[in-house]
């Protein structure tokens, strides 16, 4: 079981500096180590996380945008091990500016080629990027209904208002 | 193996019968603020088995049962249902397409079921314990799990980790 | 003290009430009560909200824009107690849909009559509302630098996308 | 009581001399991720006296001095400096502009000035104790202040209301 567990962390720490990489900038540094690597099963797992540049610092000291990043890349790194049949993501979006926005919806479209992806946002540019888009309403007050929405059909007549989401 | 259909009925904010089909690769979600775009994230985790109430925004499990609104009753049971197509024979079943169930009534009796015959929880947790798709999976992340997990509150990330591994 | 704090948080309750009311809609319910009323000092304070006609509920069980749209009107109503020179408001519009995103603002624009207001967004509604914008960039890697930014000159042109903020 | 100018150097990622005018009513702040909004209002909070680190996404206080990049090497002087225009008297001196600014030296030491004039944090607080902005105030709302407002963590439910009663 250790050896398991040694040579997992190893590869998902691969994983982790790789996308880390790809959603930050190619200078950019992070690194996950065990807190004590003799007792790999249950020691601490502890993050190093170094955006544009920047001087260590404690992963505190990232700004919100920083740290919806440094976790979504973990996430991922877990997910290129053993890719989970699907994934959702909800309002995983919300702090991020365009440029991060744009950069998070290109993985996920990489990775849909190996499964599906539930997405549930307020971003417009996120609504733009998916495949189907499912519109939730308030049927009567308090109870919930769902219509499938054709992004494409809707962006221009402005229609989409009904359900509430453009 | 692919997720194709997800059923909802008396969950949460979803009185009325509802079907979701996946027939994409990525699906968006949109709606209002409180519409219940999340009660169908709940509705996943739960039928896959998720056991923790603070997981699903509760406070008990019988909060999942439709409580009803001014004009209408409070419904008796939750049901949920979810279907996968087994095309890579991931699952550990000879079946082409597998149906999971979970069903509560108001009674506190709750029934798991896969295919249509009624199962324990155990064989639910079995039968999906190499998809990482399991209670503690890594592949349900919503905005307020970034917080826990850089600060690694109830060590999130390596329960997750073992998930992967 | 008892009597200053108890007509104080008489007044703070009947704030909260047309707040939330604008916030939501005028159908909703939401109070504030001390716990244990003979120790009004000491006395933990309970929050209701019912949002959209719906039953008795805990906090816990609100969306995460209904939770925004509540704690924001609780502090509303502290300000309208005393309102303080100005207010700060970094990405609490995040989790709002389009509709709510206009009814925070308009809400920041009518109290802004009385006190200045400082709001950190990366919301195109909320940018389009405000009186001027300053862009932050980093002037060189890991340092910030700030400038004046007309989003009515740059709407067009694109050229916001130098700050990276549109 | 109008807020005029906020001067900063040598503040977290703000190592150049940096000056905000606040001269409309609704001023914006935006940028990309990580490029210092967050920090203009921790300096804010800073300079009307913060104590606590947790609130300013701090380990230690000496952490806002700018700690360098690659390039450059780190400050020893952290100064925020806020102007204020007391045009209806609300704050009790005769003063027309006030200015409040605060320096960090790396030896630790720290230093408060009222319109140029070294004073304690005492005095810095007694003026503002009638205007709601001093420490636990109300009036920067955070989103991840949200959960903490609505599940009252270290009852901060009171601690702002007794700002505001
Ligand atoms: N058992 C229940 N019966 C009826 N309604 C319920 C029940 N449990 C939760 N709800 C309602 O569901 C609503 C929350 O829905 P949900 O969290 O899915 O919203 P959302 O679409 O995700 O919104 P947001 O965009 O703000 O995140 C709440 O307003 C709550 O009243
Ligand atoms: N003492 C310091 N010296 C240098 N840089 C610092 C210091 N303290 C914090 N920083 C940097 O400031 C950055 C965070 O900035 P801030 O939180 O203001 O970003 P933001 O503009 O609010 O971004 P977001 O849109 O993601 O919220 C971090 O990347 C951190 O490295
Ligand atoms: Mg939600
Ligand atoms: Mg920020």
């Amino acid at each position: 079981a250790k050896e398991r567990f040694v040579t997992a962390f190893e590869q998902i720490r691969a994983h982790f500096v790789d996308v880390f990489r790809s959603l930050f900038t190619e200078e950019d540094f992070c690194d996950i180590f065990l807190e004590n690597p003799e007792d790999p099963l249950e020691s601490p797992i502890q993050i190093v996380a170094r955006p544009k540049g920047k001087r260590p610092q404690t992963l505190q000291q990232l700004s919100g945008g920083e740290k919806t990043l440094t976790a979504t890349a973990l996430l991922f790194s877990f997910y290129l091990l053993k890719p989970a049949p699907f994934c959702i993501f909800d309002e995983v979006d919300a702090p991020l500016d365009d440029a991060n926005i744009e950069k998070f919806n290109k993985i996920i479209k990489n990775f849909s080629l190996n499964s599906q992806f539930i997405v549930v946002t307020h971003n417009k540019g996120t609504m733009a990027s998916v495949d189907v888009i499912y519109g939730v309403y308030m049927d009567e007050p308090g109870v919930s209904g769902l219509s499938p929405v054709d992004f494409r059909k809707f962006k221009h007549s402005g229609m989409i208002e009904t359900v509430g989401a453009s | 193996m692919k997720l194709t259909t997800l059923e909802i009925k008396g969950f949460k904010s979803f009185a009325n019968d509802t079907v979701v089909h996946f027939n994409e690769r990525v699906t968006g979600i949109v709606g209002p603020n409180g519409s219940g775009k999340s009660n169908i994230i709940d509705a996943i985790r739960w039928v896959l088995g998720e056991q923790k109430t603070s997981e699903l925004r509760l406070d008990s499990m019988s909060s999942v049962i439709f409580n009803g609104t001014k004009k209408r009753k409070g419904a008796n049971i939750a049901r949920v249902a979810i279907t996968f197509d087994n095309d890579r024979g991931l699952l550990p079943t000879e079946f082409q397409t597998l149906t999971i169930s979970r069903t509560l009534y108001r009674t506190g009796q709750s029934e798991y079921k896969i295919n249509g015959v009624t199962c324990r929880l155990k064989d639910i947790n079995s039968l999906l314990i190499e998809t990482g798709i399991g209670s503690d999976t890594y592949a349900i992340i919503a905005l307020g799990m970034v917080d826990d997990i850089l600060s690694d509150r109830d060590q999130a990330r390596r329960r997750m980790m073992e998930q992967a591994a």
